[in-house]
């Protein structure tokens, strides 16, 4: 595991979105996860409909809630999803308005689910891009910018209820270990929200890495838009 | 004396002003004067509780104002949160194999 990655180095990762009204995190992230590893294996910027995730998803009203798994299923059985041009966002369901449309942009082979252990989440987001996570979202309501490190008991790590995107890690200078006269590393997850730019840092928010913080570890899941064994080898920015 | 003519240095805002301020930034507007006192309050509340995560952070982040201070926990949560519990977690993994390769 290399010390640092970020993969907004790379220009891989599409802009941040804003849900507005409608509770589709699951559906965001599931978008963000397919045009990333989209973007690293053909070099290729997409973005995806989140939209015909919503009308088109097999649990009925995806703006009250839903998981990237669904998400995935849905992309599976539509084999690809249309562009965010074609068919835009409209922060609302309608299972009438699905249109499987036959112009695809973007399309996956699988999906995978990771082992809760952050040190292989680590290997993977490195070696194979990013990933998405469901995580207890306790902290963001408030959230401004800097590295949440929490305990089970200030965050419960088995009450996860937002996915996001994992794009990178890191190590910062605790500023709270250095006041202390002891400076001392944090290591931290970096990730994509779907609040809008002006909230967090432009949209990111960091998390402490290698404590499991709020429940980050959980359900790490992943597309794969290529097959294992004709996988190309790729490098995290650092 | 002396000391007593020193400049105190800027005040501290009141939470009304921080709520302008808050109103301007996130371009926000409330339909009548009990309204605006309501949210007023709400933000008041979220303050606090930015506070407390304040203090319980181990780590280096920093809590405050944000687009959500004006929302209650409820109405926060009925936009944010994923409300379902999932039933059944997938275990195994779907695998549809393309004839061709790089075609859906």
């Amino acid at each position: 595991v290399p010390p640092t990655c970020d993969w907004r180095k790379a220009r891989i990762i599409s802009p941040i979105r804003n849900q507005k009204n409608c509770s589709c995190c699951w559906a965001m992230a599931a978008a963000d996860n397919i045009e990333a590893q989209w973007g690293i294996r053909y070099n290729q910027s997409v973005k995806v409909s989140v939209q015909e995730l919503l009308d088109c998803g097999r649990c009925g009203d995806g703006c009250k809630g839903g998981w990237v798994w669904d998400a995935f299923i849905t992309v599976l059985n539509n084999s690809g999803l249309a562009s965010e041009k074609d068919y835009p966002y409209q922060s609302n369901v309608d299972p009438q308005r699905c249109r499987v449309k036959r112009n695809k942009v973007a399309w996956i082979q699988d999906f995978i689910m990771l082992q809760d252990n952050e040190q292989i989440i680590a290997q993977y987001l490195a070696s194979h891009g990013p990933i998405t996570v469901t995580i207890n979202m306790k902290p963001l309501k408030q959230y401004r910018k800097g590295v949440f490190e929490a305990t089970p008991a200030t965050c419960d790590p088995w009450l996860v209820d937002h996915s996001v995107l994992l794009v990178g890690f890191g190590s910062s200078k605790s500023v709270k270990g250095m006041r202390a006269g002891t400076a001392s590393s944090k290591p931290y997850w970096i990730l994509k929200n779907s609040w809008g730019a002006k909230w967090g840092e432009k949209g990111y928010f960091r998390l402490h890495r290698g404590s499991n913080t709020c429940g980050i570890a959980k359900y790490p899941l992943t597309a794969r838009v290529e097959l294992p064994d004709q996988r190309h080898p790729v490098h995290c920015p650092p | 004396g002396f000391l007593g003519a020193q400049d105190p240095g800027p005040r501290p805002l009141e939470l009304k002003e921080v709520f302008a301020l808050f109103q301007i930034q996130y371009n926000r507007s409330y339909s009548s004067p009990a309204e605006h006192a309501r949210r007023l309050d709400i933000f008041a509340h979220n303050l606090a509780q930015a506070q407390r995560l304040q203090e319980e952070d181990l780590g280096t982040a920093e809590f405050g104002v944000t687009p959500f201070s004006d929302l209650t926990d409820e109405e926060f949560s009925q936009v944010y949160k994923q409300p379902k519990v999932p039933g059944e977690v997938p275990r195994m993994v779907r695998k549809v194999r393309s004839l061709k390769q790089g075609k859906p």
